[in-house]
């Protein structure tokens, strides 16, 4: 495992526990959108379906139920924890699932590298990663005064596969044989959704003053 | 082969 991985892999990690610090600090889920959370939660269900029949390392298996553990621990609090759910922003986090999900299952069907459930449904995750996030980009442009914890993990969570892209880079280099177009292409469609929302985070962390996206 | 690599990253 190269740095590159490894650094995305902690920054990941990261963005999770910064959410959940978010939520449990301030016991308000304010600002961060729901459906975001069940687009991933769904993403982890349909990666890590070989958890327990493909070993790789202890530190894959550890990593993939503390992913799982962590998403439905969040999707609990924003639902079902009796302060923090009456914190959610339900009328401004309106995108709808079908047009993110419906798209992903169709492409999946149609491109992927093997014709067996396992490998569709693994494909499928990967482009339903590159685009849950647009829930949350429409609700951070809709919310007033975004608190820096938000910030933080949405930054946390492009700057991570932006890190993966630099360790495919690495392995194509220094691993014979380690082509992943559909990895590699979803990753970095995923990382371009991200781009609007890094220059005004950083401009407003170089100027000092609070987030805010212009609608 | 392609299908196997990819699945060692989370």
């Amino acid at each position: 495992m190269n740095i590159f991985r490894l650094a995305g892999d902690m920054v990941h990690l990261l963005s999770f526990v910064v959410l959940v610090l978010k939520i449990n600090a301030t016991k308000s889920c304010r600002g961060i959108s729901l459906k975001t959370q069940e687009l991933y939660t769904l993403v982890f269900v349909c990666r890590y379906l070989d958890l327990f029949s493909n070993f790789i390392s202890m530190y894959n298996t550890t990593m993939k139920i503390v992913f799982l553990g962590t998403s439905f621990a969040i999707l609990y609090l924003m639902r079902g924890h009796k302060v923090i759910k009456v914190t959610y922003d339900r009328e401004q986090d309106t995108f709808r699932y079908l047009f993110l999900v419906l798209p992903c299952a169709l492409l999946a069907l149609l491109i992927h590298n093997a014709w067996t459930p396992f490998e569709v449904v693994w494909t499928f995750s990967i482009y339903l990663e590159a685009v849950a996030i647009l829930p949350q980009l429409v609700l951070l442009q809709r919310t007033q005064n975004i608190d820096n914890l938000t910030g933080n993990y949405v930054f946390l969570l492009g700057l991570y596969r932006g890190l993966y892209i630099l360790n495919w880079i690495y392995r194509y280099f220094t691993e014979p044989h380690y082509i992943q177009w559909i990895v590699w292409i979803s990753g970095i469609v995923q990382t371009i959704l991200y781009l609007d929302f890094f220059y005004y985070y950083i401009k407003s962390w170089k100027n000092n003053v609070k987030l805010a996206l212009p609608s | 082969d392609e299908e196997d690599y990819g699945k060692d990253e989370l």
